[in-house]
């Protein structure tokens, strides 16, 4: 995955039942985003990988005043990325 | 600093807390 200066990770361990997850988010390197983030803390949340999109988590964060609107799509790619591995974990754990 | 939490509208909550130093990149 690129580095894109936005860590994303789990917040509690994935045993794979559950479609919704726990993660956290945080900037570890301010110089990649174009807007100064609001917060320098990690900010957890819970997303459904069956319902919802890395890009709703994105545009929501903007909308609370965790970014600036010019990063959405960088916070949304690193969310993207995470989700990803996370389910290429999940089919490997348990395959159809 | 204590934990933050901010709703959305849409209902998604996002708590904040402190980044632990060791997670925190060398400038």
């Amino acid at each position: 995955a690129e580095d894109t200066g936005v860590r994303v990770e789990l917040a509690e361990e994935d045993h794979g039942r559950k479609s919704t997850i726990a993660l956290r988010l945080w900037v570890e390197d301010p110089k990649k985003l174009k807007g100064k983030p609001k917060d320098n803390g990690a900010i957890e949340f819970t997303f459904d990988l069956e319902k919802e999109s890395p890009d709703d988590v994105a545009q929501e964060m903007v909308e609370s005043g965790f970014f600036h609107e010019l990063d959405m799509k960088i916070v949304a790619k690193s969310i993207r990325d995470r989700v990803a591995l996370i389910q290429w974990r999940r089919e490997r754990m348990c395959p159809e | 600093s204590a934990n933050t939490q901010v709703v959305h509208s849409a209902g998604r909550r996002f708590i904040v807390s402190p980044v632990p130093e060791s997670r925190l990149r060398e400038p």
